[in-house]
């Protein structure tokens, strides 16, 4: 993400190998379920002991004593419908919700997010060498949301996964996920997105089942 | 850590019946199966045993399916479980536990009954109840090296040897294993193979359930997750697994259906040259270590043709993939591929969401087994015939009774999997997106929101 400020996305998770390293984003969908994209992770058997999540922290490393960090251990992965390129990674236990953890919402089925919704995506993915210079990686960017239009969005590494949150009757909805695209994107590339609303109906049905 | 069950063969929902029963086996007992298994290998009698996993009882037997007047019959509450020395048609070692049912030696003569002393007379080698010399089977008491052998009724050929192969030899394998199905349940420093149906000394994610087509019996060496070779689970904890020595088959294997311009099934028989992922990243060459290190070494996979940078599917994966040139992007699949269109025949595609599709696809698009719609494991349904009775929830085969928008699907037989969706596609593509939804139609509960204030306020 480039540009962006600082800012407080307590749904965005996340989510660190057995070494701890972050790789990817993801969202906070259900107090144990998170949403992110199927091209982080090597097969939708992948062995995720010692994969964790990490909720409730402005910074990517928060200092051990963070008061509001939470560490979530993975314990399964289910991959979506095969065009989707989505995941849904279960926790071996439900996050506390707080101030800074908070569930996002859903879209209505197949919802199309009309033209000129406020929208942000956050992460803390690698902003090195680029224009936002260097700094500990922070949450965060509110974006408004551009049909086809001069986006200059470049997301890299470590964004995948995480949200793009749309406000909808007051309320932050999940309405796509950031997913690796063709090339890095550019002042006449629109930024790509997984539309969350056409995947809402498999969603409910892994958390129901 | 050997398990007794590692000396038996089973048999799953199988009874094995004989008539008339003489002598009548001894009463059931309780005990777990590996107990049972404990107390028929120390008896000298016992050669087999059913096991009720319910009531968990059994019953030691002191004959095999292949004793004569004996019949196997499904039964779904035992599991046959058979001493392996009475079943192997191959030796191990020297073949001095062979207890299979071979009189014929290598040559075609027919053998002598142990106990007869003519044509030839011996006093060497006569049946006792702990040397296994019956009938006039094939055996090694003196353990010649050349393994079991017999006297034959040729009076001119006193004994000779029977030929039998080692296990290792008796059924070859071709490309990396993956359809090996022989006997050999010692890796290839001699240590014994864990069961697959058993969690110890080493647990493992190969439950013979939920892989039931890679032939995970007993605890024979087979290559269930596309590795070099066929390896197993080993009896030794301090060494998880190990690769087993089979002998590979001269004859090339029978070439699956190729395809260049599309893809059938999963696409292992894919050979095209298309070298970009779904989302247009560039593949790694699969010869190359960076940036991503694997050990799919097209020397290693010869029957997968693993050439230059292709998509490919050495590892059974739902199409073809490839690892990508991106150090962020391990690997990615190659879904632009198109299907070959002969694949998607009448029954193998679904109208509109699939809510009126009655073809008998039953395996997940993960090539899982479908759990059939009236069981009640491992998954409980909420969806069964019962609640959907027009929905035709046949045996196991997939549907879509709660018009999922993105297919038929099933429960699986994984006990990890709730459910999935089936390998069938759209007969025709959808457009999915429906009119856009007013914003004020829309509300939202107990989420998506947050302290504002915290927006500002950095650390």
């Amino acid at each position: 993400i480039i540009g962006g400020q600082p800012g407080n996305s307590p749904w965005t998770v996340s989510i660190r190998n057995r070494a701890g390293v972050h790789f990817c984003g993801g969202s906070l969908v259900k107090e144990q379920w998170v949403i992110s994209t199927r091209q982080c992770f090597f097969s939708c058997d992948a062995d995720l002991t010692g994969y964790e999540v990490q909720l409730g922290t402005l910074f990517k490393d928060p200092g051990p004593g963070d008061p509001d960090k939470q560490t979530i251990p993975i314990v399964q992965i289910v991959c979506g419908p095969s065009e989707s390129q989505l995941v849904m990674l279960k926790l071996v236990r439900p996050a506390t919700l707080n101030r800074r953890v908070a569930l996002i919402c859903l879209p209505p089925e197949r919802y199309v997010v009309p033209a000129g919704t406020v929208c942000e995506i956050a992460g803390w993915g690698e902003t090195r060498g680029t224009c936002c210079g260097p700094g500990t990686p922070t949450l965060g960017s509110p974006w408004k949301l551009v049909p086809w239009g001069d986006t200059s969005l470049w997301v890299p590494q470590g964004d995948y996964g995480g949200p793009l949150a749309c406000l909808t009757a007051d309320c932050w909805v999940l309405e796509g996920v950031i997913t690796p695209s063709r090339i890095c994107a550019r002042t006449d590339q629109p930024a790509l997105f997984i539309r969350v609303s056409l995947y809402v109906d498999w969603i409910h049905k892994v958390i129901k089942m | 850590h050997r398990s007794p069950l590692n000396d038996f063969q089973r048999l799953r929902a199988t009874e094995l019946l004989a008539v008339p029963a003489e002598p009548p086996p001894p009463l059931p007992e309780q005990g777990s199966a590996e107990q049972c298994a404990q107390r028929c290998a120390t008896s000298l009698a016992c050669r087999a045993f059913h096991y009720d996993r319910q009531s968990q009882l059994c019953q030691l037997l002191s004959w095999t399916q292949h004793s004569p007047h004996v019949q196997l019959q499904k039964n779904i509450h035992y599991d046959l479980y058979q001493k392996k020395d009475y079943l192997r048609d191959c030796i191990v070692a020297d073949g001095t536990s062979y207890r299979g049912t071979r009189a014929t030696t290598e040559k075609g003569l027919r053998c002598q009954h142990w106990q007869a002393t003519t044509p030839h007379d011996h006093s060497r080698f006569l049946p006792s109840p702990r040397n296994g010399l019956e009938e006039n089977y094939c055996r090694n008491p003196d353990r010649d090296r050349r393994g079991p052998w017999c006297y034959t009724v040729n009076p001119k050929v006193r004994h000779q040897s029977c030929g039998i192969k080692k296990c290792e030899d008796a059924v070859c394998m071709t490309c990396n294993g993956e359809d090996y199905r022989g006997a050999v349940d010692h890796t290839e420093s001699g240590t014994e193979c864990q069961r697959w149906d058993l969690q110890h000394p080493h647990k493992h994610p190969f439950h013979p359930d939920k892989y039931p087509d890679k032939g995970l019996d007993d605890n024979y060496c087979r290559n269930p997750d596309s590795s070099e070779r066929p390896w197993c689970y080993t009896t030794d904890p301090g060494r998880e697994r190990e690769y087993c020595h089979i002998r590979f088959c001269k004859k090339r294997p029978r070439p699956l259906n190729l395809t260049t311009g599309c893809f059938r099934g999963k696409g292992e028989g894919y050979r095209g040259r298309v070298n970009i992922t779904v989302s247009g990243i560039p593949c790694q060459r699969w010869d190359a270590q960076t940036p991503h290190q694997h050990h799919f070494v097209p020397e290693k996979y010869p029957c997968k043709d693993l050439q230059e940078n292709f998509c490919r599917n050495p590892d059974g994966s739902e199409a073809p993939w490839c690892f990508t040139a991106r150090p962020t992007v391990r690997i990615a699949f190659c879904f632009q591929i198109r299907r070959c269109p002969d694949e998607l025949d009448a029954q193998e595609c679904y109208h509109d969401h699939g809510e009126r599709y009655h073809g008998h696809i039953s395996k997940t698009r993960k090539g899982i087994t479908c759990q059939p719609w009236a069981a009640q494991a491992p998954h409980v349904p909420q969806i069964s015939p019962v609640t959907h009775p027009e929905a035709h929830l046949e045996e196991n085969y997939c549907r879509n009774p709660d018009n999922d928008s993105h297919g038929p699907w099933c429960y699986t037989m994984d006990p990890r999997t709730p459910f999935d969706y089936c390998a069938i596609k759209p007969c025709l593509a959808q457009s999915w997106l429906m009119p856009m939804l007013l914003a004020d139609a829309v509300a939202f509960e107990q989420c998506g929101r947050r302290e504002e204030r915290l927006q500002q306020k950095g650390r």
